[in-house]
């Protein structure tokens, strides 16, 4: 179960506040997972007091709702990372980037489907720089896009480009997954599809042995 | 920004929270940076093991704004179908009342009552409006809360709230659950020039796929 509390002194209006809380979860929040397993209890409540004598915000086109959004994002985004770095038995944190889609929608969605696939986790805990799985778990998302505009980069890795395999330092890519895990690091998975002008993240953790002992043996 | 591992109020270190460049900075604090929320965090006697926290309020001074996202789940626990009503007839709340142990989600009419039972009396305590008060829970699914204890622990837990960063910490690792560490951050940013603060905290480690809306 993932649980929030949101606070914040701007002045804001309560349907506008409503909408941009809405925003920053799809960004954050919604755009993170360990397991795969949605919870009964997932809850963000978001409280603005107004007492910081800022002007009011009444509108989501105007500057002052830009900036109250873009902090709104930024602390949600901080939290939801630091939940998938704490995923269950997890080694290191999952960072995966999608460029090149029409919508921000497309892109967090082929995100998330390769921050979610068991096959792409297990890979990362095993230092195996598995292009593959990346790929497969990026074309089963259910965004279309042209398999040779697929662009796979692993860290300072490159995999793949315009659909095809590249030649790669094999070691190297394993030690980086290795190295980054020994420190409860990030591993940035970067993935471009085609040419639209949208950017998607999302964020997962890798899949290790202890997961399944931990929820073999949760109570509290 | 990226910060390094620190020791939180309670037992468990403070998560590194890595923020995204922007036109802000980071400052001490979660959930009481901004003005008008204090908060605070206590070992109630919840959890079925162990001495961590497991009850924590955040309150404003003031009738704050109030936006809620829930779980989509069909199954959904009992505090979050009463806060989505409440949220729909009110625009504002005063507090936000958690407890982490068991989830109380599956849990019937009884467990809708356990929590009724827990809004009327920190409503009574804080003395606001029942509807005022927004409820979250974690822990066991198919578990109801430890009502008893729960609500012999409220008046302490509202004795203890304050604006100080400690209490924030102290609320934040009391609402989690396997978390190795407790999440919490603050921003100082401007809006329209003037400075502004948003602040949260988090708890999750496992059962994480959140489909919110």
């Amino acid at each position: 179960t993932m649980l929030g509390v949101i606070t914040t002194d701007a002045l804001v209006e309560s349907d506008i506040w409503r909408k941009m809380v809405k925003v920053a979860v799809n960004r954050s929040f919604n755009q993170i997972t360990v397991d795969g397993d949605t919870s009964t209890n997932d809850t963000v409540i978001a409280l603005a007091s107004g007492l910081s004598g800022s002007p009011s915000i009444s509108s989501l086109n105007c500057k002052e709702a830009a900036q109250l959004q873009a902090c709104l994002d930024a602390v949600m985004q901080g939290l939801a990372k630091s939940i998938a770095w704490d995923g269950e038995g997890a080694t290191c944190l999952i960072e995966v980037t999608v460029k090149g889609t029409e919508t921000e929608a497309e892109a967090a969605k082929i995100a998330r489907s390769v921050a979610s696939s068991s096959l792409v986790k297990a890979a990362v805990y095993g230092r195996d720089p598995n292009w593959g799985r990346i790929a497969a778990a990026a074309g089963y998302a259910g965004v279309s896009f042209q398999m040779d505009k697929l662009k796979i980069s692993l860290g300072e890795f490159s995999l793949m480009e315009s659909g095809q395999p590249l030649p790669f330092d094999r070691d190297g890519a394993s030690n980086y997954l290795k190295k980054t895990g020994e420190v409860h690091g990030t591993v940035t998975i970067d993935i471009s599809v085609g040419d639209g002008a949208a950017i998607g993240k999302a964020w997962g953790c890798d899949l290790s042995y202890d997961y399944v002992k931990i929820n073999a043996e949760y109570t509290s | 920004v990226a910060t390094t591992v620190e020791e939180a109020s309670g037992n468990i270190p403070a998560a590194p929270i890595s923020l995204p460049q922007g036109s802000w900075k980071q400052i001490a604090g979660g959930v009481t940076a901004a003005k008008g929320f204090k908060a605070a965090g206590m070992y109630a006697g919840l959890r079925a093991a162990g001495k961590k926290p497991d009850l924590a309020l955040v309150t404003c001074d003031v009738e704050a704004v109030a936006a809620g996202v829930f779980t989509t789940n069909v199954v959904a626990a009992a505090p979050v179908v009463y806060c989505k009503k409440v949220l729909e007839t009110s625009k504002t709340a005063r507090a936000v009342l958690i407890n982490a142990g068991q989830a109380n989600a599956a849990t019937g009419d009884a467990g809708y009552q356990d929590m009724l039972d827990c809004v009327g009396s920190i409503a009574t305590l804080l003395k606001v409006k029942p509807e005022e008060v927004l409820i979250e829970s974690t822990g066991v699914i198919g578990q109801r809360i430890k009502k008893e204890e729960l609500l012999h622990a409220l008046p302490t837990l509202v004795n203890s709230r304050s604006d100080s960063v400690e209490e924030a910490d102290s609320a934040a690792v009391a609402i989690t659950t396997t978390d190795l560490v407790s999440k919490s951050v603050a921003v100082e940013s401007q809006v329209g020039g003037i400075k502004i603060r948003v602040g949260g905290m988090a708890k999750g480690s496992g059962m994480i796929h959140p489909n919110m809306a």
